[in-house]
């Protein structure tokens, strides 16, 4: 799976994700990528999530929009949001994989309870930062 | 201008020391310029849609991701894509499933999400729409890999269900470092 959080410079967020799925699914499993609000969220009121991991548990966490409401209702930050609900919430489910986070301030997050989790992240004017583990 | 960009190439097992030095360079190679195509798009006062696109078409094309070239097999044989976007300024949203035929699913999407009344389409029938709105369609076999259909073979077999056919069109079996494999597996066990 992969995805991407941007804020233009007007202000606007956007999120997008795309996914080959899991191997060997069946019965036209889908997983959350498509589903807006579990593994694909954007509001310039909150934030913009995009999601990875086993599927089912961010469809019944609606993990992305939950971390935008936190942000959005609970007026906690981007990263204290996304830890709530991965290594809090999700964990506690037995769900594991990540998101990558965005605020309209330029405020980012990611948050992951598996060993590793291909990211990267850049503002403008900022050095590009790439992790794995 | 003020922009920023957060990009993930997925989640699993992936832990240093299991990764070989050529796998992680690739990684993190193909990172960085997923970073650059965000960038010249944002940089140039483009909007965020534009830049999701523009990042994702990339990742959707390289096959060290599972999503469009690449992509993991399901046990029919097929690889099955899924891309879903949201535009947080009007909160307008689009997204496709179970799409096979379809080069960049995320441009789908934003198609669906930009050209009809709808949010979701899957399947036969968001391909149809696919073709009506221009999008550029390739052959099934466009997103085969050796060692993604190994690993598809791999867990049929562990399954005790039955191996589909080769796709058509796809090339000829190529041999695959099963320990590479294994690797693979824990890197992106998740979809």
């Amino acid at each position: 799976t992969v995805g991407v959080v941007a804020l233009d410079s007007d202000g606007n967020i956007a999120a997008g994700t795309s996914t080959g799925g899991t191997t060997a699914k069946r019965w036209g499993r889908v997983g959350d990528s498509p589903i807006l609000g579990a593994g694909t969220y954007a509001s310039n009121a909150s934030c913009g999530v995009s999601a990875t991991g086993t599927g089912e548990y961010f469809i019944r966490l609606t993990v992305a929009s939950r971390i935008c409401a936190l942000v959005e209702f609970q007026g906690l930050n981007l990263q204290d949001a996304s830890d709530q609900v991965i290594q809090d919430e999700l964990t506690a489910m037995g769900g594991d994989g990540g998101i990558v986070a965005l605020t309209p301030s330029g405020e980012i997050a990611w948050s992951y309870n598996t060993p590793g989790m291909y990211r990267a992240r850049q503002t403008a004017g900022g050095d590009p930062v790439v992790g794995i583990y | 201008s003020d922009w920023a960009l957060v990009i993930h190439g997925g989640a699993g097992v992936i832990e240093r020391g299991q990764m070989t030095a050529e796998r992680e360079a690739e990684y993190r190679a193909a990172m960085h310029a997923a970073l650059d195509r965000g960038e010249a798009v944002l940089e140039a006062g483009g909007s965020a849609l534009d830049a999701i696109e523009a990042v994702i078409h990339g990742m959707e094309d390289d096959p060290l991701f599972n999503a469009g070239r690449g992509a993991v097999f399901t046990a029919a044989g097929r690889n099955e894509l899924d891309a879903s976007i949201m535009d947080g300024a009007t909160l307008n949203a689009g997204a496709v499933a179970g799409v096979t035929q379809v080069r960049h699913p995320i441009s789908l999407a934003r198609a669906v999400m930009e050209r009809s009344r709808h949010v979701m389409l899957q399947g036969e029938g968001a391909e149809t729409f696919a073709i009506e709105q221009g999008i550029e369609m390739v052959p099934p076999a466009w997103f085969f890999t050796e060692r993604r259909w190994a690993s598809m073979t791999r867990s049929l077999e562990r399954l005790g269900l039955d191996l589909p056919e080769r796709p058509e069109g796809a090339p000829e079996l190529q041999g695959v470092d099963h320990g590479t494999l294994e690797r693979d597996e824990r890197e992106h066990r998740f979809g």
